[in-house]
């Protein structure tokens, strides 16, 4: 089993992907998220931990035995149990794909559309309206890939559910109301599904869902 | 003639900008 | 072995990984890349087309069983072989490291500095000033990881090379002329090692090398 320690600072969805495989796979995971363990900004930027994590990013991985590792889906992935990572060739290549789909599709329009609600990115008007019809986009190909289907991938839960869930968890935090999101009623349901299930609440704790769309924070 | 397929590839370029404001943003919080 | 039709416009890096893939796998692949097979802009926005593959995005994979694919990671990966994906966990989630390596750290500063010397996106000095500095954090993360490796996971050519030597294509063809790549030996010797080897050759033909930094294309 690979038991080890995840480098991340508090709240950091991309470590949330590797440690709620863990809890599936049954991984022993450390979580050195502040000080003395670790402190972000300062850790991450120290020779030793650049000579294991060269681009010194969030979250990183360092196994009992050693074994280092850094991006999200590649931590996600060795932790996960071979269940979750897909248990045929297809599969195995389905879940890739959903991961891939997360990266490229799902996270470039939440970033644009959510940080300037929280007030990490300046408003801009024109880049928030194109990424609401991205994220619209987003949550109808999921939609219709759901309509027959409880998980993304075959009939069990897997890292796609995992990645792609944690990869909206803001959007669905934050700015989806219910007014947005009930055109997709396969989605939501899929989504509250994974919430719910007791390796993601270790994790999540309770997730509340948007009641009302936030606006940026000027 | 690829190249201007290329044009129609999806490529977050300011990715390096959202990168660099959430490293902010975490580190603020972090103190 | 999966055999089946990649769906793509000519040239297109994205599929050069999966067709490098198959080539190590002997998987057959038919390219289906110009008209009547496949026209780019049309065929993929048509319902059939978009019943198979909701994004309407290519690369695209169909097996001859059928079995649709979509995101070119995720097809590289279902074309490999146990070798090319890393034959034990930790290989694996190294080769995966990579792949996320490449389309998080490469692919979008690769983009900005090249698209313009193309004429397919405008000039903006600061970005792609920006862009060249990324570009060398990259070449250099690689050239020290190369320092004392022939390739990026273990002891052979996996399909972490493939899919790194593919993001880096454009920029090595086209800007990364001698006077700016001599820094970093180790990842230039790699480069030419992986294109050199009969299996990119049969998919990329010829790789020259830039000689002049190509400026935007006003």
């Amino acid at each position: 089993m690979a038991n080890g320690t995840l480098y991340t600072y508090p709240d950091n969805w991309r470590a949330f992907k590797p440690l709620i495989a863990a809890q599936y796979s049954g991984a022993k995971i450390k979580v050195a998220s502040s000080p003395p363990q670790f402190h972000f900004g300062q850790t991450n930027k120290t020779p030793e931990f650049l000579q294991k994590f060269p681009l010194g990013k969030v979250p990183a991985f360092q196994g009992d035995d050693g074994f280092c590792l850094f991006e999200s889906n590649a931590i996600a992935h060795y932790l996960s149990s071979e269940a979750l990572r897909g248990s045929t060739k297809e599969a195995a290549a389905q879940v890739l794909q959903w991961v891939s789909f997360a990266d490229s599709e799902i996270v470039p329009p939440a970033s644009t559309w959510v940080f300037p609600t929280l007030g990490i990115m300046q408003y801009n008007k024109q880049a928030t309206e194109h990424a609401k019809e991205e994220v619209r986009k987003v949550l109808s190909v999921l939609n219709e890939h759901l309509q027959s289907r409880t998980f993304l991938v075959g009939e069990r839960l897997t890292l796609a559910d995992i990645t792609v869930v944690c990869s909206l968890l803001w959007l669905y935090k934050q700015v989806l109301e219910p007014s947005f999101r009930q055109s997709f009623l396969n989605t939501n349901r899929w989504f509250i599904t994974c919430i719910n299930q007791p390796q993601f609440k270790a994790v999540l704790g309770e997730v509340k869902l948007c009641e009302k769309m936030a606006q940026f924070d000027a | 003639m690829s190249t201007e397929y290329l044009s129609q590839e999806k490529i977050w370029f300011d990715k390096y900008r959202y990168d660099d404001a959430e490293r902010q943003y975490y580190e603020q919080m972090n103190g």
